[in-house]
């Protein structure tokens, strides 16, 4: 269009900023877009009517916020430790967070975990698959003496696992500029017999951290409220 | 934009028609939804008397009064957006991150004189 076409450069970054970036977005590898954001911009869309104050509220997740983003994970897999086959799987999650703005408000964290299969489960019936979470130094070690900021077992994984993490990640306060995490999956023993190795890491398929953010624009228009 | 039907545009302050392609503008690449809105924008005249449907302030009534007298010392109130309500933005910020946003004044739904 001629008005940006001609002067690239002032003027769209000047509309750049105004939508919260800071430079214009290229996405190299652009991942799917999660459905749960797809629902929320349809809903949003057919229910907006003109001059609806449309309020600082996420609502299909009960949450204050004008900002939802999804994370994707750029950790690796990590040694199982000894014994060997104790864990059927254990992987750093990294989030990059640098795009969390100054004075915005985290209030809502959920981790999901998605699986190949369409459920993922212990080599021996009857058997719990333990799932553990840890925060990590961003080598991608838990941290010594930590406990697990999730531990849940479950007789197998679906294909979609959510985690929230709000209360574990100070609710209220925007995590810092990423985010390090430890998973560990194991078969779960019932004591005596010792854990045996479960379905192997390759059912595992990625995860995302989506979080809910109330902008500065949210945060003073509630205060005024 | 699609041409708006070749009505006879009325000369009054009103919302014109404006719809915003985002591949216009070349951000076709990082915005995923929508591919561009209807934004409108304020167009028209604000003229002696100011009827009521011009949604004006009692200055732009006289400030159109005193035009009237003095064309040239003094302008006409300027026709500017009222009412405007939010859209919500779906796109991919410079991490590759998805971000649903929610931008409040994106669209012009009501013009008055001011």
């Amino acid at each position: 269009s001629p008005v940006l076409a001609a002067a690239p450069g002032p003027q769209e970054r000047i509309l750049l900023r105004s939508l919260g970036l800071s430079a214009k977005p290229s996405p190299s590898s652009p991942g799917p877009v999660p459905p749960v954001l797809w629902r929320i911009f349809h809903k949003r869309r057919t229910l907006a009517r003109p001059g609806e104050p449309q309020s600082c509220r996420v609502e299909e997740f009960h949450v204050p916020g004008d900002i939802v983003r999804v994370f994707a994970d750029r950790g690796r897999f990590l040694p199982e430790g000894q014994p060997p086959g104790r864990l059927c799987l254990r992987k750093l999650l990294f989030f990059n967070l640098s795009a969390l703005e100054e004075g915005e408000r985290l209030t809502m964290a959920q981790l999901e975990l998605r699986f190949h299969h369409n459920s993922y489960q212990p080599a021996s019936p009857g058997q719990v698959l333990e799932l553990r979470l840890y925060r990590a130094s961003p080598g991608g070690l838990p941290r010594p003496g930590r406990s697990p900021l999730v531990e849940r077992s479950f007789v197998q994984l679906r294909k979609s696992l959510p985690l929230d993490l709000s209360a574990a990640l100070k609710d209220g306060a925007a995590p810092g500029s990423n985010l390090a995490l430890v998973l560990e999956i194991s078969a779960g023993g019932d004591g005596g017999t010792p854990r045996s190795p479960c379905g192997s890491s390759d059912a595992f398929a990625a995860t995302s951290l989506l979080l809910v953010t109330l902008g500065p624009r949210c945060r003073a228009a509630r205060g005024r409220r | 934009s699609p041409p708006s039907p070749p009505l006879t545009p009325s000369p009054l302050c009103k919302p014109r028609r404006l719809y915003i392609s985002f591949s216009d503008v070349g951000w076709e690449n990082w915005i995923i939804a929508p591919q561009g809105y209807l934004a409108n924008y304020c167009g028209g005249d604000c003229p002696f008397p100011l009827a009521a449907e011009l949604n004006s302030t009692n200055h732009a009534v006289l400030q159109t009064m005193v035009h009237s007298l003095d064309p040239q010392g003094t302008p006409q109130p300027c026709c500017v957006p009222v009412r405007l309500s939010p859209i919500s933005i779906l796109y991919y910020d410079n991490s590759d991150n998805v971000v649903l946003r929610h931008y409040e004044d994106m669209v012009v739904d009501e013009c008055g004189c001011r």
